[in-house]
């Protein structure tokens, strides 16, 4: 049963949500932070795609249900592109 | 499915053990890859030969961390496992992560439950969305020895490589959904404010402030318990929950299984002749907890510790036209009786059935 959760650190929660939207929903890493500013953040997208797959309120953000399911352990191939 | 529809061109599919976890007999091993092939032979026409001295169609392996295949695994919890897709070389490979618990029951990560997911894939399958399908991504346990191939996953697998040889076509458990309205129950109890309404593997938990139910596993609160429990009630008094499957019951504790558990349902009194309890409830007020077996009631008074006299009485002479009882709860003064997709409302103050409902009426549908 869900107890109150901790304070969590922000910057770890979102590392935590960009390593799984990597691993298993395609996000691209971001390898020039300059590029970013002109171009759309695909993060919110990505985590609509997740939180639509398993269910969850669609937010676009990483609210507590979406980041209880991150921290599940689970199989390592992504849930919606060609694993190859 | 996978991308692209991988399959096997070929039925009769070889597999090869490269490697043994130390933390498992290997006759456990063995015995755990077995069963989780049979669980896709069982309703395919695909067969697994086991091969040792040759490259075999899926080869499986115990690795860690960066494993050469440009997916390392990350230590103990979150990855455990990953296959590939059918095809050549690699193609339909299962890689294990060596850092888990592997364990043959419900302590660490079970290996069968593991497996077989990972052999979904090996054999073109992707993830479901379902939650109690196999094909789901995260890792929840069920006991080895209940599982069965839910009903997504055996539509998936059928769709690539046809029904199964066998004359009668297999059938899997299906996820039960809080707005169905051919939906009924195994067992009802409140807990704490909270309603628990379980139907095989799982709970559907209704917070009263929370408009949408919760489905979990059964397993994943506690698992000790057995899927598809009988009958529940809450001693509000005491802080416990009382769970039954067959001839034994189990005590929540607050939300802990109590140790000592499960018990005979004989130490209640019930005579030998009574195989199951079919529902209950508890009466606050009186503190006398009614148990429905068949067409008949057993009443208990939780204060003396043991049935009283005069029981069993029939169903119908004091409850009225509910007939057999799936499941039973009290709440607000009200106990609420459910038979299939019906639920009568009975107030006990004028001894009658006040309303007829849908047995999902809990949930904001």
């Amino acid at each position: 049963f869900p107890v109150a959760p901790e304070a969590e650190d922000e910057g770890k929660t979102i590392a935590l949500v960009e390593t799984y939207l990597q691993n298993f929903y395609n996000l691209q890493k971001d390898d020039q932070p300059h590029v970013r500013l002109k171009s759309v953040n695909p993060l919110p997208e990505k985590l609509k795609e997740m939180q639509a797959f398993f269910g969850l309120k669609v937010t676009g953000k990483p609210d507590l249900d979406t980041l209880e399911i991150m921290k599940k352990p689970r199989c390592g191939v992504p849930d919606i592109r060609r694993y190859v | 499915f996978t991308e692209g529809n991988p399959k096997w061109k070929r039925n009769n599919l070889t597999y090869r053990i490269l490697n043994y976890t130390p933390l498992m007999g290997q006759a456990d091993v063995d015995e755990a890859i077995q069963k989780a092939l049979s669980v896709w032979s069982n309703v395919t026409p695909l067969t697994f030969e086991k091969i040792e001295d040759k490259e075999a169609d899926i080869m499986i392996s115990f690795v860690v961390r960066d494993h050469k295949d440009n997916s390392p695994f990350d230590g103990p919890n979150g990855l455990l496992a990953h296959a590939f897709q059918p095809g050549e070389a690699i193609g339909g490979d299962v890689h294990l992560d060596n850092e888990e618990y592997w364990t043959k029951d419900g302590r660490g990560y079970n290996l069968f439950i593991v497996i077989a997911h990972e052999l979904g894939h090996s054999l073109g399958l992707s993830h479901s969305t379902d939650p109690g399908a196999l094909m789901y991504p995260t890792y929840a346990y069920t006991d080895p020895k209940e599982f069965h191939l839910p009903q997504d996953d055996i539509d998936g697998i059928q769709a690539i490589y046809g029904q199964s040889n066998a004359p009668v076509q297999p059938t899997g458990p299906t996820t039960p959904q809080a707005c169905d309205p051919n939906l009924t129950f195994d067992a009802i109890t409140t807990l704490r404010g909270e309603m628990m309404f379980f139907k095989g593997r799982y709970i559907l938990r209704k917070h009263p402030q929370r408009t949408e139910a919760e489905l979990n596993f059964i397993s994943l609160f506690w698992p000790k318990l057995p899927s598809a429990i009988q009958a529940a009630y809450e001693n509000i008094e005491k802080d416990e929950v009382l769970l039954f499957k067959e001839d034994k019951y189990w005590v929540l504790r607050g939300y802990d299984i109590a140790p000592g558990y499960p018990r005979s349902i004989y130490r209640l009194g019930f005579p030998k002749t009574i195989k199951r309890v079919n529902a209950a409830y508890s009466d606050e007020t009186t503190g006398k907890t009614y148990f429905f077996i068949a067409d008949r009631y057993w009443r208990y008074d939780e204060n003396k510790r043991s049935m009283d006299h005069g029981y069993p009485r029939k169903i119908v002479s004091d409850f009225g036209k509910i007939g057999r009882v799936d499941a039973a709860f009290q709440k607000d003064g009200y106990v609420y009786f459910f038979h299939g997709t019906t639920q009568f409302q009975f107030d006990p103050r004028v001894k009658r059935i006040v309303r007829k409902m849908k047995s999902n009426s809990w949930f904001d549908c």
